[in-house]
């Protein structure tokens, strides 16, 4: 079998302007993925830095680029599988961390798959991550206007998730879906 | 959403996924990402899958989970199979969405229902990548 590092960077109505910096992000996380694979041997790195190099990148919604919440608020969750043992690590509400793929990963290590709220903040504390402070330092500009877009669109009466519309972001072009 | 999916030269496979969620989401709203079956599932009896789009309609859709089990006992091949979940999901849900796949065999899958998905892999000394519907460009690394 030839290795191989096939990464995605989000699907939706990716705005123009949004598609040549999504381009450059996710070659570079193959390249990143496929040279940690040489290094280590190891698919969980490979996978695992293909996404941190997308987390760090405010052109994917992940980490430090991250969508907003209706409060301003940046909760992100993440998942790692291993597909030789089956183990799974999994996390979500995560608040002011960089990396969540990292601490999806350190999850693998407890007896549970899914770590979530207070308790994965407080297990991520204990397994030492930083938890940025002040909080708030993964919101970008182009987040906050995202939002202030989509609550625009509510104050207007449109409703977002229409059935035509579920998984378009169409009205709000700088909106995601997930 | 970002994704990764990978297989070494002994089958050994891996996936990991991350999120910001969606725009204007609740406070506490849990999407598909961090739910195995869902955003993500590895096995190397089968393949590995990442997925990304409106979480609502993927999670109640087990999408990674529908793509390797058309693998798995309907012997479609990974291209085939990530194709026919997404339309099939869309069909039934009506909300959209993409997936990337590698089967056992290392054969890669990629499809979307949205208009756009950023994808990119490499293989041997060939970077290909991707953002809309049937675009393929391809570089030497």
């Amino acid at each position: 079998i030839e290795p191989v590092v096939l990464v995605h960077g989000g699907a939706g109505d990716i705005p123009s302007e949004r598609v040549e910096g999504k381009l450059v992000g996710v070659k570079l996380a193959a390249k990143v993925g496929y040279a940690k694979l040489r290094e280590t041997g190891s698919v969980l790195d490979a996978v695992e830095e293909a996404v941190r190099s997308m987390e760090l990148d405010p052109y994917f919604n992940a980490g430090y680029g991250s969508v907003l919440t209706t409060q301003g608020n940046v909760e992100m969750e993440a998942s790692i599988m291993n597909g030789t043992t089956l183990r799974a690590g999994c996390c979500t509400l995560v608040k002011d961390i960089m990396h969540p793929i990292s601490l999806a990963r350190r999850v693998m290590k407890t007896p549970h798959n899914f770590l979530g709220g207070e308790g994965v903040m407080r297990f991520a504390a204990e397994e030492g991550f930083e938890i940025m402070d002040p909080p708030g330092q993964l919101v970008t500009d182009y987040a906050k206007e995202a939002l202030e877009e989509w609550k625009e669109g509510q104050r207007r009466g449109e409703v977002e998730f229409a059935r035509t519309e579920i998984g378009s972001s169409n009205k709000y072009s700088k909106s995601e879906v997930g | 959403t970002v994704g990764a999916v990978a297989i070494d030269s002994s089958g050994n496979i891996a996936v990991a996924t991350s999120t910001g969620g969606i725009t204007g989401k609740l406070p506490g709203r849990i999407g598909d990402t961090p739910l195995v079956g869902a955003g993500t599932y590895a096995d190397n009896l089968v393949g590995g899958v990442s997925t990304t789009g409106h979480g609502e309609t993927i999670m109640k859709y087990s999408l990674a989970h529908d793509i390797l089990k058309r693998i798995e006992f309907l012997g479609e091949d990974a291209q085939t199979a990530t194709e026919n979940s997404c339309k099939a999901m869309t069909d039934r849900l009506v909300g959209t969405a993409g997936a990337i796949t590698i089967d056992r065999k290392g054969q890669v899958g990629i499809s979307f229902t949205s208009k756009r998905m950023a994808w990119a892999y490499i293989k041997g000394t060939q970077l290909k990548y991707g953002i809309e519907q049937n675009q393929h460009q391809e570089e030497t690394v």
